[in-house]
């Protein structure tokens, strides 16, 4: 979209400690964009900005070797190409850090004169990324990246990198990201943020880490190939022609003969299904035909007969030799180690009760839900996808971090989780003090709109218009219009004209999670958030029952 | 409602219990307004009359001896006039909104379910011999998306894309005969929004074989146009 922001990855909430870095003042990310492209002290590999104080902070590191943190009010814009570690077409942007030829030889730092004198050198080609001993593909090479390698006898090889899938696609096109955008019969795609023709519930923001850019073809629900959504009113979706790369797909992490997960990466030799039916070969169309074979999905060890999961199922499965039954899960040994028996205790059992809401900063609560103030679900603790993070059950054993709870390892406010999106690396958890009352009447039916009290605010106060216009440490705020004493143009009238930046009254044209805030006329303080009660919710509202549902999901 | 739980009591205050002139449940219903149930059309097929039926609400057991329990008369019946399986009712009088009966939440006209949400329905109806007989019963699972539901393993183009499938893969537990026309609840945020009207399924809780109902929310126009002219 021609955006200098679109060759980089953003995530919220992500702090990164201590890399070599730079501090400037901007007016917006694409300035601090701006700083990044053109610094010269390192190679900038990332930059972080935070809106409200208008500081930009260019990186020598990216999420792949810094620590991170999470912080509030700050969003890590990382360059995509120091992320991949695959390469497009020739691979001259390839900034990844394969180190080694496609033999196994140790590559040769690009700096070093043995046991190679090279013509590439730092020096020479510093746009060519020639940094350490990575491979890379200073002079255009057709064969793609490659290094001068520690191996006196041999000057130089070309190393073993995956395609992008860009151009092609690897395995069953999981992780297509190219630009195709018509089916196999030549039907254009409809976009994935579309409901016209054809309503669905493929939404972008639902599979966040499925691309589902534009109408580009994909294949985010375990297919055997990307497919779309047609714009032909008569045919709802239809498989496209991806060319398969030629290159060896990405090394795939060793397998495991025990079930840890889903069992996507079940390697084993179990053939037989939880209630003892035999399993079909995955080769065979008999008794059951289906599309599951080997050359649908060559990436997902589809041999003989043994269970496997490459389809996204909650565990590893097989279609049976019963023509009664077409497909079933397998029971296979867990990975995980068993807990050691709870010994017998003398006395009445205590039932454990959860409750749904926190006391104090909630690092006590042990209820189960997983969701975000803003509906985002809550990324396993003991996952590190789409999130990188220490907060494990290992590292904190008295945390409880089980599934994908809201929790607070960590004496935060209050709980919160690391989300799915991979756009936004934490959250505050839609959950209620304990200590929070209702109990204001109001004697109207429930699906009517009640009169705004305009001094309190619901949810985060996106859409508070009150007068407040003091901070919740008693500062004055600072007019929204005015420079003095910070100056900003980040948040103004006229930058955001629906924010109602009226005067100087709290605001929250940022959705901030922690709600309205404004700069203030203490010159030593730019901003702070302001103190505004919320509002008491009508005695009766549509969809909210008065007792609670037990919801004894089977999911 | 097969497998599931028995629901705690007056916890979906929205559900009601359609009823004959003699009193009998065969059908579920939700309540949308004091005046208005949204039900399935095709548990209105026994008789034009409003006055073959009568609603229920409030009540947590199908004997409806609580103190809590609220009957009213049909005044009158608004079928989906292109033959979907959803249909209002128009109480004679308006229901007294209390802890034990509230109305359910709407969702936007023409908004789609990612497939993330957790949804429940509930009902009185058949529950396979799964116990609970008698209570109002819950249970819950996920929103499959019809490009799957339609699936040949799985009800192999059936569903149309007024319809929407839920249900768990390999069965279990599931809506039954009897729970029709009641509620397909989703929660958004911290409250229950009605995605869908129970409609049909191939027998109850089949592996494979996931519940199907009325999307509600192609129906917004409609719903709005009926209360607002009537």
């Amino acid at each position: 979209q021609g955006s200098i922001l679109d060759s980089y990855v953003r995530t919220e909430g992500a702090w990164l400690l201590n890399p070599k870095k730079q501090t400037y003042k901007t007016n917006s990310k694409e300035e601090c964009a701006e700083r990044c492209e053109t610094e010269n002290k390192f190679t900038c590999r990332a930059f972080l900005f935070t809106s409200k104080d208008q500081q930009c902070l260019t990186l020598a590191e990216n999420t792949k070797t810094a620590v991170i943190f999470r912080r509030t009010n700050a969003v890590l814009y990382e360059k995509r190409i120091y992320l991949l570690e695959c390469k497009k077409g020739k691979g001259t942007d390839y900034r990844g850090t394969e180190a080694k030829t496609q033999k196994g030889v140790p590559c040769q730092k690009w700096a070093d004169n043995t046991p190679h004198k090279p013509n590439y050198t730092p020096q020479k080609h510093p746009d060519a990324g020639l940094e350490e001993n990575y491979c890379r593909n200073p002079d255009n090479d057709g064969k793609g990246p490659w290094c001068y390698t520690t191996d006196p006898a041999t000057r130089f090889d070309y190393c073993n990198i995956p395609e992008c899938e860009v151009e092609c696609m690897h395995c069953s096109g999981e992780n297509y990201h190219g630009v195709v955008a018509t089916t196999a019969s030549g039907l254009e795609c409809q976009r994935w943020d579309s409901q016209q023709p054809h309503s669905h519930g493929y939404l972008p923001e639902n599979f966040p880490e499925k691309d589902l850019k534009m109408n580009y073809c994909r294949n985010p629900d375990g297919e055997p190939r990307p497919w779309c959504f047609t714009t032909n009113p008569n045919k709802r979706w239809e498989f496209c022609d991806i060319p398969r790369c030629t290159t060896p797909p990405p090394v795939p992490a060793p397998g495991r003969q025990c079930l840890s997960g889903r069992g996507e990466d079940y390697r084993g030799k179990v053939s037989v299904t939880e209630s003892g039916n035999t399993c079909q070969h995955w080769s065979a169309q008999f008794p059951h035909r289906h599309a599951r074979t080997p050359e649908n999905y060559p990436c997902k060890s589809l041999e003989e007969n043994y269970c496997r999961n490459p389809d996204g199922e909650k565990m590893p499965w097989c279609y049976t030799t019963n023509r009664t039954a077409r497909w079933e899960y397998c029971t296979i040994p867990s990975c995980d180690e068993k807990e050691p028996d709870t010994p017998a205790v003398d006395g009445p059992e205590q039932a454990q009760i959860t409750e749904e809401c926190y006391r104090g900063n909630g690092v006590s609560y042990r209820g189960t839900t997983s969701f975000t103030v803003t509906g985002k679900k809550c990324q396993a603790w003991n996952s590190m996808s789409p999130h990188r993070h220490n907060k494990t059950a290992e590292q904190f054993p008295n945390a409880d971090l089980k599934q994908n709870y809201c929790r607070n390892p960590d004496a935060d406010s209050r709980p919160w989780c690391y989300t799915t999106d991979p756009g936004v690396r934490w959250e505050y958890c839609d959950l209620k003090r304990c200590d929070d009352h209702a109990q204001i009447t109001l004697p109207k039916p429930p699906q009517t709109t009640l009169e705004p009290n305009p001094d309190c605010i619901n949810g985060n106060g996106k859409d508070y218009h009150g007068t407040v216009a003091k901070t919740a440490r008693g500062r004055t705020c600072q007019d929204w219009s005015s420079q003095t004493p910070h100056s900003h143009d980040y948040f103004t009238p006229m930058t955001h004209p629906e924010a109602g930046l009226d005067k100087n009254y709290c605001r929250n044209p940022d959705g901030d999670v922690n709600g309205p805030w404004c700069y203030t006329t203490d010159p030593r303080k730019a901003w702070e958030y302001c103190d505004i009660p919320k509002c008491p919710p009508a005695q009766y509202e549509c969809g909210k029952s008065k007792f609670k549902q037990k919801l004894c999901a089977q999911r | 409602i097969v497998a599931g739980c028995i629901s705690h009591p007056h916890s979906w205050p929205w559900q009601i219990s359609l009823r004959t002139s003699f009193d009998m449940h065969f059908c579920g219903g939700t309540l949308i307004d004091p005046q208005w149930v949204l039900t399935a059309a095709h548990c209105l097929e026994k008789s034009s009359r409003p006055s073959a039926y009568k609603v229920y609400l409030g009540l947590h057991k199908e004997r409806a001896l609580e103190p809590s329990v609220q009957k009213r008369d049909v005044e009158k019946l608004f079928k989906e006039p292109h033959r979907a399986d959803i249909a209002l009712l128009k109480l004679r009088s308006p229901a007294v909104i209390n802890n034990y009966v509230i109305p359910v939440c709407l969702p936007k006209e023409n908004a789609v379910l990612g497939g993330r949400e957790e949804c429940y329905v509930t009902g009185w109806g058949d529950t396979k011999g799964t116990g609970g007989d008698g209570y109002l019963k819950e249970t819950g699972f996920p929103v499959i998306e019809n490009k799957i539901c339609n699936r040949p393993e799985f009800l192999n183009g059936r569903v149309k894309k007024h319809e929407l499938c839920a249900g768990n893969i390999h069965g279990g537990t599931d809506s039954c005969q009897g729970d029709s026309g009641g509620p397909l609840v989703c929660l958004d945020q911290d409250k229950f929004v009605q995605h869908g009207v129970t409609s049909w399924g191939l027998g109850c809780a089949q592996p494979m074989k996931p519940g199907v109902y009325v999307r509600v929310s192609n129906y917004i126009p409609w719903i709005k146009s009926i209360m607002e002219n009537n």
